[in-house]
């Protein structure tokens, strides 16, 4: 079971439209994937069609309360995929951790109870507060989304800086696994100014795929459907599957 | 002194952007203005030019800190607007803050320290965790920039909820000024539908300016200066300024 991170602490660069992507791409392969949703925006869950009224436990029990993360897990409409869904409530948790003892591996010992599942990939808030950090101490790698703007690429540094600190004092096994790319518009020059730095600075650790802005990519939520069922044909579709098997590729698994 | 929060927890909607050029064009019009920098990624900092490197003081000093915030407020090169800055180190004061007596109201009472000012403008991190509450708690008006995409309408719901709470418990000046629909694309089809949708529920409540995609909006923050300094007779330029407009007569000082 490898346990993948998807994180960033600037907002809207893609994590969650990766994170449902990539997740529900490795389903549709045949590997038993799970999708954790640790933002309280709870996109990822709203974005697979789940509606957040109709849910009885979640993540927040998970964490916060006592409940076995099995009792939690709901099936998609895809096949292979399941879900551990967020609430609103889960931006209480950030709160009530704090005094709590192992407050950053709540999720790590919780995740020790699955089997049967070839991956696990969960969706982060845009912070780098508690519940991030839980999920960068439970995670053996982290792909980081990045749009190919200005702000995103300076909070790079501290992502990084922080990556580090855990890996040292938390979570040895921790690794980046990539840069994505993402919302490259080849008509504007900001995006090629961005692509060229992360390149110079990061160079193997840029995934090839780079993920053109596609209208159809924001347009498939409100549909709560992955790319892929909704616009297989698109460009957002395309370069998600290319993403997809590069993920498989990096990843060591076959 | 009227006390202004810009605010969504949904991440990359443009608050940041609005922040900035709401505080800065403010002070072109001789206003005194102050912006508040409330997010650990600093990108109102630095997307006035302001090197974090070169700070010593900032807003985590006054938050958990013992500083006097008027020892902390710098000047900026644009006559009129001064900045409260911001530090990546304000990331931890989420968790230091937690313990601490009346933790929702530092904000709130640090301000009560300024005078000379017509104007204070905070902008906050994408989340409803303690700092955002504190600027809720401080402020009299919130403005919400809203994307006009999928997941952001749907997060509105949860973010209004939250704003009645602190009204009622916290804050009973409270209101929302309005929103603000940003990154608005006349050519996709989204835009219109989630315009149409806002314009029906909230009505008045919606600014008339509409902040359409403007690539040199992305551009500017490079370059540490606001939209009106890099591309005055830009879309962006034009479109921030009748904003801007509204705004002064919306919250009743001439
Ligand atoms: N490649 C793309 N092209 C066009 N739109 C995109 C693309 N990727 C994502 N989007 C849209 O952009 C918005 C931001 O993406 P998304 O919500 O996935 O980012 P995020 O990093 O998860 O945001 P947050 O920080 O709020 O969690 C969404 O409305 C999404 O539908
Ligand atoms: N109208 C616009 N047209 C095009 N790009 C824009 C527009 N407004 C903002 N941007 C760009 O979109 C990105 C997101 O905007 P911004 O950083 O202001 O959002 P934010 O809500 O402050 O993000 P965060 O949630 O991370 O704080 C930035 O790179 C910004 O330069
Ligand atoms: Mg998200
Ligand atoms: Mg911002």
């Amino acid at each position: 079971m490898l346990i993948v991170n998807i994180a960033n602490q600037k907002g809207g660069v893609g994590k969650t439209t990766t994170a449902i992507s990539l997740a529900s791409g490795l389903a549709m392969k045949g590997k038993k994937t799970l999708l954790v949703d640790m933002d309280p925006q709870a996109n990822a869950t709203s974005g697979l069609g789940i509606n957040l009224k109709e849910l009885n436990k979640t993540i927040y029990n998970v964490l916060v309360g006592v409940s076995d993360i099995n009792s939690c897990i709901i099936t998609t409409d895809i096949e292979n995929l399941s879900l551990l869904p967020s609430t609103q409530d889960l931006v209480g948790a950030e709160i009530e951790l704090v005094p709590m003892e192992h407050r950053e591996k709540k999720l790590l010992y919780t995740l020790k109870n699955l089997s049967g599942l070839d991956y696990v990939i969960i969706d982060c808030p845009p912070s780098l507060g508690l519940l991030t950090l839980n999920a960068m101490v439970a995670c053996r790698y982290i792909i980081v989304p990045l749009q190919c703007e200005y702000y995103a690429l300076e909070g790079l540094a501290h992502l990084i800086k922080t990556i580090k600190i855990v890996k040292k004092e938390l979570n040895p096994q921790l690794d980046i696994m990539g840069i994505l790319l993402t919302m490259y518009d080849a008509r504007n020059n900001l995006s090629k100014i961005v692509y060229e730095d992360v390149i110079t600075h990061f160079g193997k650790k840029v995934f090839k795929t780079v993920i053109p802005r596609n209208v159809r990519l924001s347009e498939t939520p409100s549909y709560g459907m992955p790319i892929y069922r909704f616009d297989n044909t698109s460009k957002g579709a395309l370069s998600y599957q290319g993403f997809v098997e590069e993920f498989i590729t990096r990843s060591g698994y076959n």
